[in-house]
């Protein structure tokens, strides 16, 4: 709806923590997280993420976050997988 | 004929500010020059990580066309030849000077710092910068060590100095040879700290006492956090007194009191970071520019502070992607000033009296750091740099940023506007 966004990323090697989680080389990236950032909430899906080619596949989706900041703002409460509030901005997205 | 631009560009300093409303710190230069300026209480950086977020808002490209995720590409080579803020500055007429970390040193910058496109002359980098990560930190058994949590004797570090330190006494110098020279000027000036290791002159704890710390609201890890979203801190966990406490990986918690240990010595490095910031601005008034410059301040992103369970920056989080933004632009956002009128007189952070934090302009519109170069290029009065097409690998000069200046005159409500009246996200949705 033409409100502000701000748009952020961060790759990782794998689904779960290991010793180069924080900063991956390029080589070894498999996954990138992308968020959208507005106002109210912030919306995170860890998609498959191909280095050879820069190619993220949002059809593979390895996990989603998201936060709505009036009620979580500290954004401790991840209600993606909630029915409501997921499948609405999944659909959207 | 435009302005001057002095940018300054903090590492990893998240808005623990007095400015941004945090009522702990104690900040008076950086409240000062917020109290002046256009604040954005809603800017993120597009990556969490020192190389890739400074290339990014730098070149005014998103990663996806830097293509820079880690430290080892340089964008020239490997995605396009993006011009950038300096070069673009420099193009047109300015004096570019680098001092300090502006662009993250090694290939990101072709380990020179982009010079000579995006810089005049070779950048400055403080002699001392070299023993950042050293055994400097005296422990307990009066042993060095390469400590995160590190309050130091500054005599008694190497050159009796410390990096910052040295940044900004070459700064003051530039701007002095930049009036006398009567030469139009963009200065960068990039401080290390609160970058880890958290070192910093050990008196600026007093300003901190440890009983007055807490730990963060949410120290634990989120029970729904996605595996693949927590960053396990590798970088503190290296340093001699995290490796000591022998936390497990990559859940394990760190003692609380060593955490608020941590956030103390955030906290004291932010009100280091301040005085040098005082002392830099207190030269531009010395040297009558303060009417004639802009000034941004900014970081390449956020930090966690135990937040989530997790330390450093390498994730989405809102702590980790928010940073501080402001400007300063002398008959836009304050009336011009008459010569030899102070407008940033220097405010010691240990003797000063935060009674009410003055306040500034802030505006909560959501904003991005790659809206950076468009917006300087506005404000100095530059042709804007066109948006860039959806594929811009062969474009040198576009931007994927838009210029957030129609923002400093709007008020609250075309702002709210502009969000499209949205006042409930489920029913627009």
């Amino acid at each position: 709806n033409g409100e502000p966004v701000a748009f952020s990323q961060y790759p990782r090697p794998a689904d779960t923590p290991q010793w180069n989680s924080d900063k991956p080389r390029l080589k070894d990236i498999r996954i990138m997280g992308y968020s959208v950032r507005t106002i109210d909430y912030r919306y995170t899906v860890w998609v498959r993420f191909n280095p050879d080619n820069f190619s993220a596949d949002f059809k593979d989706v390895h996990a989603g976050e998201l936060y709505m900041m009036e009620t979580d703002p500290n954004q401790d409460c991840n209600i993606y997988n909630n029915t409501s509030h997921g499948v609405f901005f999944k659909k959207i997205f | 004929d435009g302005m001057n631009v002095l940018i300054i560009v903090v590492d990893d300093l998240r808005p623990v500010l007095g400015c941004y409303g945090d009522n702990l710190v104690k900040s008076p230069n950086i409240d000062q020059l917020a109290s002046r300026s256009i604040m954005f209480t809603n800017a993120y950086a597009q990556q969490a990580v020192c190389a890739p977020s400074r290339v990014s808002f730098l070149t005014g490209r998103r990663p996806d066309t830097t293509r820079l995720y880690d430290f080892y590409s340089y964008w020239r080579v490997h995605s396009g030849n993006y011009s950038t803020i300096p070069q673009y500055f420099k193009e047109n007429g300015y004096m570019t000077l680098s001092v300090g970390k502006v662009f993250h040193p090694g290939i990101s910058s072709n380990y020179s710092d982009d010079y000579p496109y995006s810089w005049s002359m070779p950048p400055f980098h403080p002699s001392t910068e070299k023993y950042e990560n050293d055994k400097t930190c005296r422990g307990k058994d009066g042993k060095l060590y390469a400590n995160l949590v590190c309050p130091v004797d500054v005599t008694e570090m190497p050159g009796s100095t410390l990096p910052d330190i040295q940044s900004t006494e070459e700064a003051i110098r530039l701007l002095n040879v930049m009036k006398t020279n009567k030469q139009k000027f963009f200065l960068a000036v990039g401080y290390h700290k609160p970058h880890i290791p958290l070192r910093y002159p050990q008196e600026f704890l007093k300003l901190y006492p440890l009983e007055n710390i807490t730990l963060a609201p949410d120290p634990w890890v989120p029970e729904k956090l996605p595996s693949v979203a927590y960053n396990p801190w590798m970088d503190i966990r290296q340093r001699d007194d995290v490796k000591a406490l022998n936390v497990s990986f990559p859940y394990g918690l760190l003692p609380y009191n060593f955490q608020r240990q941590i956030r103390q010595s955030y906290y004291a490095a932010v009100s280091y970071l301040d005085m040098q910031v005082g002392l830099l601005l207190n030269a531009l008034d010395d040297a009558g520019l303060s009417n004639s410059t802009i000034v941004v301040f900014t970081a390449d992103h956020g930090w966690s502070l135990g937040e989530h369970g997790e330390w450093a920056k390498y994730s989405n989080f809102d702590v980790a992607t928010r940073v501080p933004l402001m400007f300063y632009v002398p008959g836009m956002t304050t009336s011009s000033v008459t010569q030899g009128e102070r407008v940033f007189p220097y405010l010691d952070p240990f003797s000063h009296i935060l009674d009410l934090v003055p306040q500034g302009q802030s505006k909560n519109v959501v904003v991005e750091l790659v809206s950076l170069f468009p917006t300087l290029a506005e404000l100095a009065g530059l042709q804007v740099p066109p948006v860039c097409p959806e594929t811009s690998f062969h474009v040198a000069l576009c931007t994927e940023g838009a210029s957030i200046v129609r923002y400093f005159d709007a008020s609250e409500e075309k702002v709210e506007e502009e969000k499209d009246g949205c006042d409930d996200t489920y029913r627009c949705v």
